[in-house]
C-alpha cells in the first residue's frame, strides 16, 4: 500500500 | 532503495549520532536550538504515523523507530537533564517556532496528495522539516563561533536532504510513474536554507579556521 503511494522513503 | 537514498539515510543517522555525542560527551547543549529539536520530534511523529499500519521493510521500520526515539530523547534531555539543561542558550533560542508549526499545518491542509488524516500529516511533516532548521541557524548566527560538533551536526543534517534530491532525480529517470512533487520541492527549499551555512562551513574548512557565521 505505502510503497506505491510514495511513502516508501523515510 | 538506491545508493543516494541509502547515503542520505546514513548521513542523517550520522548527524543524530554527532548530536548525541556532543550532548553526551560534553554534557552540554550550548549552541543547540531546543526549538529545532522539538520541531524534528514533531516531524518524525507526524510522518511515521504509518509505523504500525504499513510495513515496508525491516530497515524502514527500524530507522523510523530510531529517528522517533532519538529526537524525543534529545528534547527530553535538553529539557530535563540537569547538567545539559543548564547549558541551554535559553535567551538566544527565541525563534517563535510555533508560527512555523501553524503555518505548515495550514499549508498541509491546502496542499497535499490526498485529503486523508495520514496524507495531510505526512505533507505537514515534509513542510515542517523544510523549515525546522531555521531556529538552529538563527541561534548559530547569534552565538557567533560554533563548536566543531555543532557545525558537523548541521552540516550532515543539511547534506542528507541534498542526497535525497539526487535520489529523487535518480528515481524520476529510472521509475515509470514517480511523482513526488511535495517532497522534492520541500527538499529543495530545505537544502537551499543551508546554502549560506555550507558556504561558511566550506570556508572554515578551506582556511582551517574556526566556523563563525557573520551576525
Amino acid at each position: 500500500a505505502a510503497a506505491e503511494a510514495g511513502k516508501d522513503e523515510l | 532503495m538506491n545508493a543516494f537514498r541509502l547515503a542520505g539515510d546514513i548521513t542523517h543517522l550520522i548527524s543524530i549520532l554527532v548530536l548525541l555525542l556532543k550532548i553526551y560527551a560534553t554534557k552540554s547543549c550550548s549552541g543547540i536550538s531546543l526549538k529545532t529539536q522539538e520541531l524534528y520530534a514533531v516531524v518524525f511523529l507526524a510522518r511515521y504515523l504509518d509505523l504500525f499500519t504499513d510495513f515496508i521493510s525491516v530497515y524502514n521500520s527500524v530507522m523510523k523507530v530510531v529517528f522517533i526515539l532519538s529526537s524525543v530523547a534529545i528534547v527530553w534531555c535538553m529539557r530535563r537533564h540537569r547538567a545539559v539543561k543548564r547549558s541551554y542558550d535559553k535567551e538566544l533560542d527565541t525563534f517563535r517556532h510555533y508560527y512555523l508549526v501553524g503555518a505548515c499545518f495550514v499549508f498541509a491542509l491546502l496542499v497535499h496528495e490526498k485529503f486523508t488524516f495520514q496524507e495531510v500529516f505526512w505533507a505537514f511533516s515534509i513542510y515542517l522539516e523544510a523549515v525546522a532548521i531555521i531556529p538552529q541557524l538563527v541561534l548559530l548566527q547569534r552565538s557567533g563561533n560554533v563548536d566543531n560538533l555543532t557545525g558537523q551536526y548541521v552540516f550532515f543534517l543539511g547534506a542528507y536532504r541534498a542526497l535525497y534530491i539526487l535520489n529523487w532525480i535518480y528515481r524520476y529517470f529510472t521509475e515509470a510513474k514517480f511523482s513526488r512533487w511535495i517532497a522534492c520541492i520541500s527538499g529543495l527549499v530545505q537544502t537551499a536554507l543551508y546554502a549560506d551555512f555550507f558556504y561558511y562551513y566550506f570556508l572554515s574548512w578551506k582556511n582551517n579556521a574556526k566556523l563563525n557565521l557573520p551576525a
